[in-house]
Parts: C-alpha cells; sequence; structure tokens
C-alpha cells in the first residue's frame, strides 16, 4: 500500500510562517521533522512500486537518506548492487554519483550494458568523524550516469577483486 | 594545491592560505580574483542603542566587521579523472571541499559547519564570504522563491527612505536558490540547496549565512534561544552546497536558471541488492 498523502500533510503543516522561517520553539522544530520524515518514508513506498510497475521488477529498493555523510548499508555491504537514478526534469542530464563502499575497484554496467568509468576515492577524515558510529565506509564510488528527460537509469555496480599484483605477501607467503 | 582544473573552469588557490584565490571561466575567457572563506558574526546581546538581541527572529551582529574562523586552511588534493577535490579545513568544526567534475560547467563548493562551539560565551552566525574586485555599486540580486530576481541596493529601499540603523543585518535578505553580483561584463553567481540569508555588505563582495548558534532569545515570541543541541548536547552539524557560476552578464541568466532547476529538482537515486522477481501489476 503507497501513499503520497502523509507528506502532503507534513508539507501542508509546514507552511505554517514558524516552519518556513525555522521560528518554532525547538520541541515543534522537531515535531516538523518528524512529520517530514514520515511522509517522505510513504513516499518511498510510492517510488519503490511505481520502479516495480516500470522495471517489471519487484525489488526490495533502498533509499539511502544519509548519502550526504557517505552512509548507506546497500552499498557498504554488498559486493554488487544495482542503483537506479530517476530524473524529473524534462531534459536529459548528467548526474554525479557518489556512493559509500568498502572495496577498492568496482565494474559499473550502464543501461545498454556499456561499461561506465568510474573511481573510489577515500572518505574524508571529517566526514568520518561526524558520522559517528552510523557507517563504515572507507571509500566513496564516483561515477557518472545518464538519465533520460523525465525517466530513470540503472546501473549494475559489481566488486572487483584486486589483481595480484596489487595483493601483499608476507614473509610467511600469507595473502594480506 | 594550487589549482585544479577540467575542461571548463579552474579554480586557484593561495598556496600560503590554502583558500581559493581566484576561478577562471575557460570557455568564455572570464578570470576573476577572488578569497572565499568563513567567517562568524558575533551575536548581539543588547548595546545602549538597543537591548535587541540576536535571536531566532533577529538576525542583529554586534559588530558590523565578521570574524575569521581562520586566516588559512589545511589542504590537501585529490585528482583523478572524473573528480578533482581540495579539502580545506578550517578548524575543528569548519571545513569545506572544493570539488570540479569532469565536464562540469560550475564549481561547487561542499561545506561543513558545526558543532559551533560556545564555550567563550558568544552567540555566532557563521557566513561563507566571497570577496572579489568586481564593482557592483552598492547593487546585488537575490531570487525571490527561484521565480523573480530581485534588485536589492544596499542601505536602500525602493518605495521609503531608509535610516539604516543596521549595516550588516538591515542589509540581509532571503536567498531562497541563488545570489548574484556583476559589474558591466562578469556575473558570480551563487546557487544554494536551501533557503538561507545573504548579502553583499561591500562591494564585489557576497555572503551567505551558513549555520547559526545563539544563547539568548530575542522576545520576540519564541521563548527560547537558538540553540539547537543536538544529540550530544555540543550543537548540530550542517552540511550544505554552494555553485559558483562565472559568466558574461548576458549569458548567466541561461547558466544559473538552467544549473538552478537541476539542483531543486535533483534525481532521486534509489538502491537494491539486484535480486528482484519478475513483476506486473496483473
Amino acid at each position: 500500500q503507497s501513499n503520497s498523502t502523509v507528506m502532503r500533510r507534513a508539507m501542508g503543516v509546514a507552511q505554517h510562517h514558524d516552519a518556513v522561517t525555522g521560528t518554532a520553539k525547538q520541541p515543534v522544530n522537531n515535531d516538523y521533522t518528524l512529520r517530514l520524515s514520515q511522509g517522505w518514508d510513504s513516499c518511498q513506498v510510492v517510488i519503490s512500486n511505481s520502479l516495480s510497475s516500470l522495471t517489471g521488477i519487484k525489488e526490495n529498493f533502498a533509499f539511502c537518506n544519509l548519502l550526504n555523510i557517505s552512509v548507506c548499508h546497500v552499498t557498504e555491504t554488498a559486493n554488487n548492487f544495482k542503483v537506479f537514478l530517476y530524473n524529473p526534469l524534462g531534459r536529459s542530464i548528467t548526474w554525479n554519483v557518489r556512493l559509500p563502499v568498502n572495496g577498492h575497484a568496482y565494474k559499473v554496467i550502464g543501461p545498454n550494458d556499456e561499461t561506465i568509468p568510474s573511481e573510489v576515492v577515500d572518505v574524508s577524515d571529517f566526514t568520518k568523524e561526524l558520522r559517528l558510529y552510523q557507517g563504515r565506509a572507507e571509500r566513496e564510488l564516483i561515477f557518472q550516469g545518464q538519465i533520460p528527460a523525465m525517466g530513470f537509469s540503472s546501473f549494475t555496480v559489481g566488486k572487483l577483486s584486486l589483481p595480484d599484483r596489487f595483493v601483499f605477501k608476507s614473509k610467511k607467503g600469507k595473502k594480506q | 594545491p594550487d589549482k585544479i582544473q577540467n575542461q571548463y573552469y579552474r579554480v586557484d588557490f593561495d598556496p600560503e592560505t590554502g583558500l581559493m584565490s581566484g576561478i577562471h571561466n575557460l570557455e568564455k575567457n572570464i578570470s576573476l580574483p577572488l578569497t572565499q572563506s568563513f567567517y562568524w558574526y558575533n551575536a548581539s546581546i543588547g548595546n545602549e542603542e538597543s537591548s535587541q538581541p540576536s535571536g531566532a527572529y533577529i538576525f542583529r551582529p554586534n559588530n558590523s566587521s565578521p570574524l575569521p574562523v581562520s586566516q588559512h586552511s589545511r589542504s590537501y588534493l585529490v585528482q583523478n579523472s572524473l573528480v578533482q577535490e581540495v579539502y580545506q579545513n578550517f578548524s575543528s568544526w569548519c571545513s569545506q571541499v572544493v570539488r570540479l567534475y569532469k565536464d562540469q560547467r560550475y564549481v561547487e563548493l561542499e561545506w561543513t559547519v558545526g558543532p559551533i562551539p560556545i564555550g567563550d560565551g558568544c552567540g555566532k552566525e557563521v557566513i561563507s564570504l566571497i570577496d572579489t574586485k568586481l564593482q557592483t555599486g552598492g547593487v546585488f540580486y537575490t531570487d525571490s522563491n527561484g521565480r523573480q530576481i530581485m534588485q536589492r541596493r544596499r542601505d536602500s529601499r525602493e518605495t521609503w527612505k531608509l535610516n539604516q540603523t543596521e549595516p550588516v543585518a538591515g542589509n540581509y535578505y532571503p536567498v531562497n536558490s541563488r545570489i548574484y553580483i556583476k559589474d558591466k561584463y562578469t556575473q558570480l553567481s551563487v546557487l544554494t540547496d536551501r533557503s538561507q540569508g545573504g548579502s553583499s555588505i561591500r562591494d564585489g563582495s557576497l555572503e551567505l549565512m551558513v549555520h547559526r548558534r545563539l544563547l539568548y532569545d530575542d522576545n520576540r515570541g519564541v521563548g527560547e534561544p537558538l540553540l539547537e543541541n543536538g544529540f550530544f548536547g555540543e550543537g548540530i552539524v550542517v552540511r550544505g552546497r554552494h555553485l559558483l557560476l562565472l559568466d558574461h552578464v548576458e549569458e548567466a541568466a541561461d547558466a544559473h536558471r538552467t544549473l538552478a532547476l537541476q539542483q531543486y529538482m535533483s534525481p532521486q537515486v534509489v538502491l537494491s541488492y539486484g535480486d528482484g522477481i519478475p513483476y506486473s501489476q496483473e
């Protein structure tokens, strides 16, 4: 069951001048935030249902709300995952995707089975410090995705194991 | 790092201070020396002229000159083929990444500010300030809900004679999506990812308030200071983005309107493990 009314109601409440300007008492601001959060949770089901209809595959979709501090359980733990980008604009765009990961190299396959250039960079110490105990990603995967106008693109990401020449061998001969 | 560059933009850094020292639109051959850093206004607790303290409703610094968070930043460069980034650390509570993606026609500043320290007993209103040599004649521009761009003139109002008593706060305006300054030939636009307060207090300068933490109520009804404590009572951290565009005046709107819409209606990222089952509405 999906319903966007929870978000519409929260947005309605947030039209109050104290919500717009941030001049409410702290517990009231917390309540505005809670309502918007519940609205977004509800809308995620709407989007999941829509994507299932559009792709013809019922996935267990995840919405990582903390991507701005490099936290996402799916990308941090899975060796393979899919990324869907939905573009609400009336023109196609290129979007820079940054996802928290723990691997060193990944292969990104685009919607037309083409390999998309990607890079992995370290998460900054500042980000690691401020996300506290929420995420453990050491790195971020970066790639640029093309998305059609008012449509979506899907990308398949797979973790690559490092070639042997990058694997150190200790004196005892154990791979590390 | 002394610069980052893609095919459209170059950003220079002062090797001594670590701060941005200029941006260049390579495609249109425009260069603009500038400095960008973070400052804070010391919040007023009331003075002889007025007992009005700075609070949730009222922005009232006790001095017209903001204090620098730091005179320099500790910086390092991350350079790859898809993205080039300069990480700037101004203090334990203020940092920024200056970023240029491949094929990207703007400069991205991702700032992280907070928790704002208040151990010194001072309420702080933190700004990102860009200083340029543009001759702006006291005029700057802010948007109104991303629609009409309003011309703002320092220490002036369009329909009445203003007696300016607050040289900083009296010139602050809402910025919902963009603020820009320009001279005859060059326009510097900054797009925001949220509504903020902004101004141009001096010719060629442009500032946006990114965070504030205050110790006194402003006696305007809310009945408590703007003092969000967060989980551990030390204040909250905010992270946001400013996008910089440098362009000819007559071509600037094409770029900032297109990019602002892209920010406002940005793509939604959805993830899955990829183990779904076939589905149809039937």
